[in-house]
């Protein structure tokens, strides 16, 4: 469902700066895969190359059978709209809307009527455990919380593929696991994941660990049992 | 240095909201101390508080014998450029500044001639790792990069108090080690240190470990050895 091909990506900034330094990939359907590696090793990038939010310097980025480097502008955005989840490292929340709003945009793009809308989204935001600050505005949330409106937000469709950047970053261990599990049952679903961490714990929760440095691959770890 | 009597903080939202719900504490001069706590019991408000970026509904915060809350919000600013480095759990950097400009501020506030601060800057981004990314503004930086920029920032004046909101929740172990390498060197030059984690091996370099639930204080445990 997801396949990278030589990918890379490269900023003109002084020199060259290389994010991506020819990386290949391939997600079947139903998978789940954690990407470790060093600060600064590209996995933000690779995560927003898949999220077809930006597009390679070189190689190809395959979703879903589409050459993501085809599409107009308007077309990437139904594509995430439709089929991608993202949860963004610095959450990137609608700072003039609620916490329940912010959930709910997803389904507004989606065109949800409004009662399904709002119970969806109070659903979601129930499970992570906001249950008591729908209504509060992400200003008047911690940090921990305002990562969890974004998981609920980047869930609220049942995405066919999620992509979380780092979302157990800025909560406890307790919490960190309620996420974990909200995430284990997307994946029963059928739902194909990719997750980013710093956690070796939390990768441990996928199938595959992909480890990256400097750009490309490194190892690649299979996670045995269940 | 620090001392929290009895404060209470809470919010007119819908009903009200308790952040904190009667904290004490003591910092003395030169302690190293590590708070943890569940998503939401309280740890940002804590350091906003210490940090006199806003004040207490109820109880007294003293920051180097001043109770915060007889200070004028000139005064407060002044105590906070010279005594206090506060690294934020968002970061909070000026997107039309580079990586070193960022680190320069404090300096500039503080009055330090222009080739000091530069050297000062470029020596503490070195210190992080970022030596090859110091003309980068903070959105061509990565997530964990930006956090050590913020670090950077924070220790620049070599204040007498610093608070660190969850300094290592975007890097790798290797390069939170880094950073708590340098957070060592700065509590052994007899600076003060609060550190707020979510991560158990982390907290574990300070001296004591203040646990916080619901906006209180539940245990503390004290670090054996060095
Ligand atoms: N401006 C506000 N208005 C209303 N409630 C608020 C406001 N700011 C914070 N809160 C609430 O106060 C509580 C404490 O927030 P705080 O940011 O201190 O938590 P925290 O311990 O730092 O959490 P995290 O580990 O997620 O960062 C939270 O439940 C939050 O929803
Ligand atoms: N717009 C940009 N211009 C120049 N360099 C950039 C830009 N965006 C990112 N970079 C660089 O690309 C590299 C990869 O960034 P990326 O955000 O993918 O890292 P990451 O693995 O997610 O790191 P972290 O674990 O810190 O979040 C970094 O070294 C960063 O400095
Ligand atoms: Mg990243
Ligand atoms: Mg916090």
């Amino acid at each position: 469902i997801v396949c990278l091909d030589d990918v890379r990506k490269e900023y003109a900034l002084g020199g060259t700066v290389t994010a991506l330094d020819g990386i290949g990939l391939s997600l079947p359907a139903g998978s789940y895969t954690a990407v470790m590696g060093p600060s600064g090793s590209g996995k933000s990038t690779l995560l927003n190359l898949i999220g077809a939010l930006d597009t390679p310097t070189a190689g190809r980025v395959s979703v879903d059978g589409t050459d993501i480097a085809d599409l107009s502008e308007n077309d990437r955005a139904k594509l995430r709209g439709t089929k991608i989840g993202f949860v963004f490292q610095t959450f990137n929340l609608m700072p003039r809307l609620s916490a329940r709003e912010n959930v709910e945009l997803p389904l507004v793009f989606a065109e949800w009527d409004t009662d399904r809308r709002t119970e969806r989204a109070e659903s979601l935001l129930d499970r992570v455990g906001l249950g008591d600050r729908m209504d509060h505005m992400p200003q008047e949330l911690s940090g921990g919380q305002r990562q969890r409106v974004a998981i609920a937000r980047a869930l609220a469709t049942d995405p066919a593929i999620v992509l979380a950047d780092e979302p157990t970053g800025n909560v406890d261990t307790e919490t960190g696991d309620e996420i974990m599990s909200l995430l284990a049952d997307t994946h029963d679903r059928g739902n194909t994941i990719l997750l980013v961490t710093h956690e070796r714990r939390i990768a441990e929760h996928a199938d595959r660990i992909v480890h990256v440095r400097d750009g490309r691959r490194e190892d690649t770890e299979t996670i045995g049992g269940d």
